[in-house]
């Protein structure tokens, strides 16, 4: 059958819906964003939860990198020269990133190019 | 990515997509999976935004990404976004920003700013027709009111298309991947065919939100790349979302 070579399409799939099975990893978790708060502050609750998976998605991100420039002088121009970036996008998203950064510990520059990856993938 | 925007015979208007992302970044091939999407899955998180205690949009969001990809401002709009390819690509908005040339605004930023500030359909659809981009994208858009579904195909610069419910030439669903509709996808990753045979199979009479959720659970619409599934329905505001695997065989993208 189809499914058994590329691209492995199958017979419209049906009954599926409640999600449950192979094809289902989990549900999504809730959170409020209050758009009130400074938003250096709108994102604590989350990234408090997060900050593990935070951490190790940016260190695999890092760690393609350095495939590519073992030199490791790829992630150096991101901690280095990305934060000046920061400042010149538009508020409360400058604002919001800084938060990021401060909440996770992760550096600026790479919670910078995680949330410009959209443009620099297109690379 | 896969989103659609379909119209049931009642007027319904309901909204769902496949978020593919990580492709060409790493492959386990321990694991027969894409490293930067496995790392992504646990970052989904879903985003209730208020103000005055009140919602004011909803998205499907990675932890830690402050602009939107997929959302909605609910009994009003819904809002997703496909990535595109052009060699007029964001790098070259990219070192724009860098010399000071900064008339031009980041993607996810305008989904973003759409979500929190546009109050209907036609205001969130001039403004992300118009509005300067860094990057090429598609934006897909669901309104509140029959005939309000699109897909807006974005260069930098221009609004190159904008293709729309149509009752008049039974078109009840738009549907975008990754590609020009009006052209033919890269035969090598041709998730529109299949996806639009499973809508056309399923028929306007049927379509709802576990018939969108079986369209977007059929391979290669669904493949090693999608992270998460959103599914939407504005009249209800509702907004529900499921991390996804491929179990093999399934493409890797």
């Amino acid at each position: 059958s189809t499914q058994y070579v590329p691209p492995y399409t199958e017979e419209c799939r049906s009954g599926m819906y409640p999600p449950r099975g192979p094809t289902f990893k989990g549900a999504v978790t809730w959170y409020t964003v209050d758009l009130d708060l400074p938003p250096s502050k709108r994102w604590t609750e989350v990234i408090t939860d997060k900050k593990a998976n935070l951490v190790s998605m940016i260190q695999a991100i890092k760690d393609l990198a350095n495939s590519f420039v073992p030199s490791g002088k790829l992630i150096e121009l991101v901690d280095r020269d990305l934060p000046l970036i920061v400042n010149t996008l538009p508020y409360p998203f400058n604002e919001e990133i800084k938060g990021i950064a401060q909440d996770s510990g992760v550096a600026l520059g790479e919670v910078v190019l995680f949330n410009i990856f959209y443009e620099v993938f297109t690379v | 990515c896969t989103s659609l925007v379909a119209e049931d015979a009642n007027g319904n208007l309901f909204h769902g997509r496949n978020l593919d992302f990580g492709l060409f970044m790493g492959w386990d091939s321990k694991n027969r999976s894409w490293i930067i999407t496995e790392t992504l899955k646990p970052l989904v998180v879903n985003v209730d935004f208020t103000r005055n205690n009140r919602t004011v949009f909803k998205s499907t969001n990675f932890a830690g990404y402050v602009g939107m990809l997929t959302g909605i401002r609910p009994h009003t709009f819904t809002l997703t976004m496909n990535e595109r390819f052009s060699l007029d690509g964001g790098y070259i908005g990219i070192l724009e920003w860098i010399l000071g040339k900064r008339d031009g605004m980041w993607m996810s930023f305008l989904t973003r700013s759409v979500l929190e500030n546009a109050t209907s359909y036609e205001e969130a659809k001039n403004r992300l027709a118009q509005t300067k981009l860094l990057a090429p994208a598609y934006f897909i858009l669901g309104g509140n009111q029959t005939g309000q579904g699109c897909v807006i195909t974005r260069s930098r610069v221009l609004s190159l298309d904008i293709w729309e419910l149509d009752r008049k030439q039974n078109r009840w669903y738009v549907l975008e991947t990754n590609y020009d509709h009006w052209k033919d996808p890269f035969f090598l990753d041709d998730r529109r065919t299949p996806a639009m045979k499973c809508m056309n199979q399923t028929m306007q009479a049927n379509i709802s939100i576990k018939t969108i959720y079986d369209v977007l659970s059929t391979k290669p619409v669904l493949n090693k790349l999608t992270t998460y599934t959103t599914l939407m329905e504005v009249s209800k505001g509702r907004l529900e979302s499921y991390i996804r695997d491929c179990p093999n065989p399934c493409m890797p993208w």
